[in-house]
């Protein structure tokens, strides 16, 4: 099962390395960058899971209320043979409905993306309804090991929908704000 | 199919977006590193795929005649909702039986690493067993999905093996060099 492998990778040989570390990362981060994430709850990484698998590479492009802010501190690793392979996450600003800024770490669930394009290819025997129910496959797959994960408990959240992102301007970025 | 998934991941989220922009960056590496890599057949990222699963994150661990030479130019893209994503290969040199000395793009498959940790977790219900048969699967699925990319023509090397890191010291870089 496509999307049963995913959700391990995406845990094995990403989840598992960075978010145990994010908590130190943050600190970093808000010591040169004044105290900006201040908020607990907002120590998270928010990884986003369309069930739609449709991605922009660029968050702005999903919502004009979501700007790119700055990098937290960048963790590199020496990973199969890759010395020094670079993983970072960004810190976005996220304009709520009173114009408030917001700051928080988001980004979208890779593996998703490969589900997209397997299904736009016609070598991968990979239908659009194959990958619908290969992403909720997916989440709830990646949702069960996280939950039995001890190092990366308190960490994360999934934000998973269903919505398509032509359908409202602003939703994604209330999305993130709800949780 | 866990593997085949694995396969469509390392292709689509990796090797797709470097390899096409293999040539540009060995002509920018050998520009400020005096030709280093002057023989195109070695234009190539070898890429690594033990049968066993066994993946080092340092080469030279695997075998005291690979030594890590210098990184490739970096490749920063936006991906997924991560800014400026960090992409980059490393050179390798490695020592020969005549002592003397070649130099290659090198590293393992990543995603072997993913069904190692799986068959080791319990909750993940994947055999011994299991991961040999996907580890095939991996090589085959991926061997065709790049013989039909006409993007990454010629720019890649297989290396698969059955062998087990332990059992002849110098087997690693032999089999790279026979490539
Ligand atoms: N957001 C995000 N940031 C990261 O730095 C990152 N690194 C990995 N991942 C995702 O975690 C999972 C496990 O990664 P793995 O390294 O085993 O496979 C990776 C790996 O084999 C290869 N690859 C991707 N980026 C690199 C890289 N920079 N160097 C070497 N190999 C890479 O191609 C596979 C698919 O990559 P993505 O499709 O980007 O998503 C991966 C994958 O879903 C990331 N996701």
């Amino acid at each position: 099962n496509v999307a049963y492998g995913l959700a391990w990778s995406y845990y094995v040989g990403y989840l598992k390395i960075v978010l145990p570390r994010l908590k130190d990362s943050i600190e970093e981060f808000n010591r040169t960058n004044n105290n900006l994430l201040k908020w607990k709850e907002t120590w998270k990484l928010h990884i986003l899971i369309p069930l739609s698998c449709e991605i922009y590479d660029d968050l702005q492009k999903a919502d004009s209320n979501i700007h790119f802010w700055r990098d937290l501190p960048e963790l590199r690793l020496d990973q199969a043979g890759t010395k020094g392979r670079v993983y970072k996450q960004n810190v976005y600003e996220v304009i709520d409905e009173d114009r408030k800024l917001n700051y928080c770490i988001v980004e979208y669930a890779t593996p998703l993306k490969t589900l997209f394009t397997m299904s736009h290819d016609e070598s991968a025997a990979f239908s659009r309804e194959d990958r619908l129910e290969q992403a909720k496959l997916f989440y709830r797959t990646l949702e069960e090991i996280l939950q039995n994960s001890k190092e990366c408990a308190g960490s994360y959240r999934l934000i998973v929908y269903e919505e398509s992102g032509a359908s409202e301007g602003h939703f994604l970025s209330k999305e993130i704000l709800r949780h």
